[in-house]
Parts: C-alpha cells; structure tokens; sequence
C-alpha cells in the first residue's frame, strides 16, 4: 500500500540522518525515489561522507560503499528490531578509524539487540563479552572452542589442514 | 527473546553434535577461511524457516547434510536447535508462558523432514508465527550475510525498493 | 572462432591445475562447459580446496571464494602476461595462512611481471620493495607520501578528516 | 616496458599534480578508506584508454575531473600521464626505439581531450597499439579493481564465458 510504504520511507531516512553521520563522523545520506509515483519508482541512495562533494554512490571508495550500506542495514533493522542481529564479516572493508566508530555503534545498540558477528578484526574482536573460535584441525570437520583475545588472533590464521 | 544457545549435528561442517553458548550481548566468532563461522549462520537461517536453498548458499536443501570430508563418510541427517530465553514472556501465541523456548529443524537426506518447538512437532508456520513482532521475519535485517553489503551497493534502483518494501 | 575459444578454455584450465593447488595449498579446480557446443555454452568453474567434497564453488566460505576467483584470475593473466599487474584489495577476505601463499605467488610472478597493489594487509605489505602512501590530510584532496612498514601500517588507519 | 612513474593533475581527488614513482617490481599502495588508493587504479585504466565512464565508477566521463571538495572549488581539466622504461624495445611499432614513452590524456569539462605519446598528438587506437602483444589490452586481466573478484564469483555461467573470449 502506498501510505505504508511512504511511511517506511520516511522511517529510513529518520534513522539514516542519525546513523550515517554516527558510522562516518559526519556527513549526510538519503533514500530518494527515482520517480512520482512511489509504487513503481524505484529507491536510489544518496550519501556524501564528511568534506566531500559527490553526489552518486557510485564514486564512492570500497569502504564508504560498505559503511553507507550498513548505515541503511541498521536503518532497516531498526524499523522493527529483532531480539539479535547477526553479522557476517560487515567491517572487512572499513579501515581502523570507522572500524572504531562501527563498534561504538555497536556497542550503543547492543543494549537492547545481543550481537553475534563473525569478523577477522582485531578491534572488533575486542568488543565482544565472548569470543568463539571456529577450527577444523580434521579436514572438513568443524569444532567450537572458547577462546580469549589472544587466541582468537592466532585462531583465526591457524592452518586449517 | 534472548538466544543463549545453539546445537547442531550432521548441519554443513558440525557434522559432530556440536553445542554454541552465548551468555553475553556482543558475540565475537572467529577463525579461519573455510573452518565454518558462516555455516553457523546458514543454521539459524535454516532452524528460523529458510525456504530457499539458494539463501544456504545450496542448490538443493539436501545440501545442508554433512556430505563427506577426507575422512568422514556423508550422514543422513542434519539438525539444529536454537534455545531462547524467554523469561520476559516476548515470544507470541501459545509459547509465551514458557520460560524457555527450543526451535529445532531436522531434515533427513531421504526428504523427511521435520519443525519443532519445545520438542513439538509443529508446521513451519508455527516457527514464524513465535516470531511475529519481533523483527525476525523472513526477510526481515535481523540476519546480515557476507555478500549482502555488497549486494546493497551493487543494486539497482529497482532492486532497493523491494529491500524497501520487504522491511516495510 | 571454435578453436581458438577451446584452445584458450584448455590453457586456462592447465594453468588452474597449477596455479589452485599452489593458493589453496593442494586441491584442484578446473573450467567446465555447461553444454556440448562451446560457442554457446556456458562455463562454470568446480573448485575443492583441499580435503573438501563439495562439488559447486557455491558452498565455499568467503575466502575461498575469492581464492578461488584469484587463481582463475591469475591463470586468464598468464595467456598473455603483461608488463604489469594492478590489484585491488584482492586478499581482503584472506586468513593468514592463505595471505601467505598469495603472496609467495606474487613474489614468484614478479620475477617477470611489475606488481602494483592496494591492501590493508600487514603481511602483503611487508613483501613489497617499495610503499606508497596516500593520505588526505585536507577534505577530499589526495597527497602521495613515501612511507616504512611502521608508518604504512600506522597510516592506514590515520582519520582522513 | 616497466612502469616507472604515474603523473596526476585534476583527476578524481588528485587535484593538485602530483607524481608516484615505482622503482620497485613489488609496491604496496596504503591509506585510510576513500583517501584515493583505488583512484590511482582508475587513473591508470583510463589513461590506457577506458572509454566506459561505469568502469571508473562515474555517470559520464567528466566525472573524473575534481569535482570540488569541503575546502576547494572543481577544476576545469584532468590529465593522467604514465612513464614507461622501454629500453627493452618491447614497445609495438613506430614507438620501439624509445628509450622512454610518455602516455598522456587530457580530458576538459568543456569536453575537448586528447591522447598524447612522448607529447605528440595521437589517437586513441595509437595508445592501445603500443601495447599490442604486451597483454594490456583493453579487456586483459591485468587491472584487478575492487570488486571485480566477487563479480567473477557470482558470475553466471553465460557471463564466465564472456570472460573467457575476453582473454582469447
Ligand atoms: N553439506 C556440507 N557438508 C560438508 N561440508 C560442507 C557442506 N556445506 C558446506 N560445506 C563446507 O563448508 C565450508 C564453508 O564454511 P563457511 O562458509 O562457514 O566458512 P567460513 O568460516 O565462513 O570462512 P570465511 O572466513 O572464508 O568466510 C566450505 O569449505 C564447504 O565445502
Ligand atoms: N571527480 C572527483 N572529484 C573529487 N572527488 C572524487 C571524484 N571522483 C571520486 N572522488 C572521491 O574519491 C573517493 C574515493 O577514492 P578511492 O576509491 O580511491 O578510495 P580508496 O582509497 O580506494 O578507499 P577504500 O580503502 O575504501 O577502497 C570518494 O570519496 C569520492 O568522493
Ligand atoms: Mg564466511
Ligand atoms: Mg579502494
């Protein structure tokens, strides 16, 4: 219907003019439709990180590309919040700075949402309560085992074979 | 609705009975290529509903039976559980006076399959319906896959608006 | 031409039989065609890092995904090697111990071929001759610095605004 | 022909002309996120002659002139010169006993370019010429940009062929 999808609209772009400045340190990014009508136009992000002038995503290096498409994930997501999240190695592209400034966030949600995120980042990493290695010293045979920092970083480049 | 832990055996790579705990609000999985971190992810895609093998990185939903290894032989049969803590009586319908909640899946290699809820057998429809409200929808943010970041960047505006449309 | 489309399909495939097990530390991996007729058949790729069963490259982890796609890569840049090779951020799902072996094909190949690459990765820029630096002290403006190891990996995480 | 030194003036965030030297037959390219890593990329490619503006990430081929940022305003002119050592006589054609060859281009936002080798004047077709048999054709495999591993992981199998007569 088309009230609730304008109204689902209006709600991610509340939630990107928080989140995106939250995950950039500034800046600015909006859905915008491509068309009039909103039930056959189509959805197009605009975003510009902190000091810079583009208007299309498209010029936008690897890493803004993946934080500018979280920052709308957790726009999504907090639409209508689960209980978890789960994240699958979202941070791999983001350098330490907006690593930091992703695990605050993070953190910040993580007061009402538990987090489970896969990541081979040491600065995420150190945010977790609890750390689960994941090894397979039999070839093909996954086996759980707890590990702290320390491990967890020699964990995850050990020789799986 | 909190998830404090899960199980699985013959699921992908856990071929073995294997038990995940999670006492705490931020979860750190880690280890290296290949040994299986998003395989625990595919599990609670499946044990929440998947319908799509595709999701599960599959052609078909056999695909999710451990199927062999240099020293294993495949098995005939995958399971997952999932165990929340329901002690704040979140979880819709029928459960919401159980103080715990236990979401299972089996599948057997020859097409029998299975839900159950606190070891009830129950439709699919059952599993969803717990959920209902709680932003683990079908195709709702709560689960957030590697590829799907770049997916985002990469879609078109067409595209966009059906991820806009299934939040909404 | 038929020929020259299965002359190119079966050097591709020699150089994968070389190139996959040296990545992947064993394993095999090879082009298939999806039909009989080359000049409309599709091509798919089979890829089984060592001691796993799966036939699709589709059930593969991330990191093997991307091994994977390296090798044949790789192997389309052997048919006709030229003076250099630019890459982009290729090992940023890479564990460690993958990392490693990348990089050792790398130095073999740059015997005969200039690299010239981008990477977040402490290993893969400690294999290189020579670091370039790019740094954006100002918004949105570019400058080049020469940097040490130290320096690089301090870099990379400085707060470009 | 080794690659000895990259010139940039106005292109992309590289405003201000800026020389890279490669003395090294490995070279590792370091920097936060959007600093202008994978703009050095796109430079190289277009100066080898990329005439699709979606393969440098732009609308139109404008976009790769500095288009102004928080402290400056947009120029009116991008220019990418790649130094090669030919004493090798590697090089294709009437360029061969070169000891050094010069590749420019010139874009203006008024639309006027060109292609220049050693400073003259030349086509576009020259520029591609020179490297006839050295494996950087338009197409060839060695350029990896971002993103293009998980293109070929996610290619079909009719797009896996593409690639495949690309290379033949
Ligand atoms: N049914 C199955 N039986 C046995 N092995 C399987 C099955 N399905 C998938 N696998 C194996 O699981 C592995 C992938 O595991 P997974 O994707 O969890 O790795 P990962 O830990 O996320 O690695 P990465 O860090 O590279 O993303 C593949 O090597 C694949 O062969
Ligand atoms: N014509 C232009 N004028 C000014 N800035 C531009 C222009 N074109 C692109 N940019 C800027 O260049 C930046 C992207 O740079 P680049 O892709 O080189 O980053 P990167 O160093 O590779 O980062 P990452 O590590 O995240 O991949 C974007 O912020 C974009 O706004
Ligand atoms: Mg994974
Ligand atoms: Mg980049």
């Amino acid at each position: 219907t088309r009230e609730r999808l304008q109204a689902t609209f209006d709600l991610v772009n509340q939630h990107l003019s928080v989140l995106f400045p939250t995950l950039f340190g500034g800046g600015q990014a909006q859905l915008v439709m491509t068309g009039e009508e909103i039930l056959d136009a189509g959805v197009q992000m605009t975003a510009q990180p902190p000091g810079k002038k583009n208007s299309s995503i498209h010029l936008l290096s690897g890493g803004e590309k993946a934080l500018t498409a979280l920052s709308l994930v957790f726009s999504l997501f907090q639409l209508n919040p689960a209980p978890f999240c789960l994240l699958d190695e979202v941070d791999a592209p983001l350098d330490d700075s907006n690593t930091e400034r992703f695990c605050e966030l993070v953190k910040k949600m993580s007061l009402h949402t538990q987090f489970i995120y896969i990541s081979h980042n040491k600065i995420t990493m150190e945010m977790a309560e609890q750390l689960v290695g994941v090894t397979m010293q039999e070839q093909g045979v996954s086996r759980i085992v707890a590990v702290d920092i320390e491990e967890a970083m020699r964990l995850k480049d050990a020789i799986p074979v | 609705m909190r998830l404090t832990q899960i199980k699985l055996a013959g699921f992908k790579t856990f071929v073995d009975p294997t038990t995940i705990h999670f006492p705490g609000q931020r979860v750190g999985v880690v280890g290296p290529n290949g040994c299986g971190k998003s395989n625990v992810i595919d599990a609670m895609r499946w044990v929440l509903g998947e319908s799509s093998a595709r999701q599960l990185r599959g052609e078909s939903m056999q695909d999710v039976i451990f199927n062999g290894s240099g020293t294993r032989k495949p098995v005939g049969r995958a399971s997952v559980e999932l165990i929340f803590d329901n002690s704040l009586g979140k979880a819709a319908g029928q459960w919401s006076q159980y103080a715990e909640i236990a979401v299972k899946r089996v599948l057997h290699r020859n097409g029998e399959s299975g839900y159950y809820i606190n070891n009830l057998h129950v439709r699919r429809k059952d599993i969803t319906d717990i959920f209902l409200g709680t932003g683990l929808g079908a195709r709702a943010y709560a689960i957030i896959e590697q590829g799907m970041i770049s997916r985002i960047i990469e879609a078109r505006p067409e595209e966009l608006r059906v991820f806009l449309e299934e939040a909404a």
